[in-house]
């Protein structure tokens, strides 16, 4: 028996505003940690992988592991019945072949039904390596979702540099060129505020997709800050928090130069 | 010219 009760039923709204457009249809593993997700798109180019640990539910228990393969655009839909401030119960036998989902509304006054049909997903998972990232990089997730947005006019390549104190967004293309920098702020502690961490002081400037970009701000209503993680000829992470408790990762491959 | 890469040059699967 699976059933996990979320008081923050948003939060599962947000995440899959997150997820649909880069992954049709995925394997959401439940298990007595928590519930997590990961699929790549159909290119090979952009992880996705979300995990919502038990503690961000108020009620868990999952008596045996159970994955519920979900086909993610009628996830959303369903979804998109539960209003924004609405209790979320995601129910399921030991072998299901269907989900339930149950919505209440606040004040207790609604409550609303619905069964979603599981498919057998044959999907390969990715080992994700432990890397040493030459920088991490905070931002206000709303200043990189208009940064990503901005830069794309210019061309289907955003460059990410960081260098001390600092990070850039280039773009070039036809139309002329662009390029956006963020300075570290000082010692404010809000969420505005740009944080710039590199190992050793290296300079570091990678090329990536701007169209995988702008798909991972969909997330940007899950957290005030995202967090970039870069390594020289390695994949791009950009992650999510889901408060304490939770997170919606991504990592691109990088564009490389022949 | 900058070409694209794959994530399976990086990760490897389980």
């Amino acid at each position: 028996m699976f059933e996990a009760r979320l008081l923050q039923g948003s939060i599962l709204k947000k995440a899959l505003e997150g997820i649909r457009e880069l992954i049709t249809s995925g394997n959401w593993e439940c298990s007595s940690a928590g519930i997590s997700m990961q699929g790549m798109d159909p290119s090979h180019v952009a992880l996705t992988v979300l995990m919502l640990q038990n503690d961000l539910f108020d009620q868990f228990r999952c008596d045996r592991n159970v994955t519920l393969g979900l086909n993610h655009a009628t996830f959303s839909k369903i979804l998109k019945c539960a209003a924004n401030d609405d209790i979320i119960t995601l129910k399921a036998e030991d072998q299901p072949d269907e989900c339930n989902l149950l919505f209440q509304s606040a004040n207790d006054d609604k409550t609303s039904d619905f069964i979603i049909k599981l498919t057998d997903i044959d999907q390969e998972t990715l080992g994700i390596p432990d890397t040493e990232y030459a920088a991490t990089v905070k931002v206000p997730s709303v200043e990189f979702q208009r940064i990503c947005r901005d830069l794309s006019q210019f061309g289907d390549t955003i460059i990410i540099s960081v260098k001390k104190g600092c990070v850039e967004f280039s773009g070039t293309g036809e139309i002329g060129s662009a390029k956006i920098a963020l300075k570290e702020s000082g010692n404010v502690d809000d969420d505005e505020k740009v944080s710039v961490e590199m190992d050793k002081d290296t300079p570091c400037s990678l090329s990536f997709a701007s169209r995988y970009l702008n798909y991972f701000t969909k997330a940007t209503s899950l957290s005030d800050t995202v967090t970039l993680q870069l390594c020289p000829e390695h994949p791009l992470v950009v992650s999510y928090d889901i408060g304490d408790n939770g997170s919606l990762k991504y990592y691109l491959a990088p564009k490389i130069e022949e | 010219a900058v070409s694209q890469t794959s994530l399976k040059n990086f990760f490897k699967p389980n």
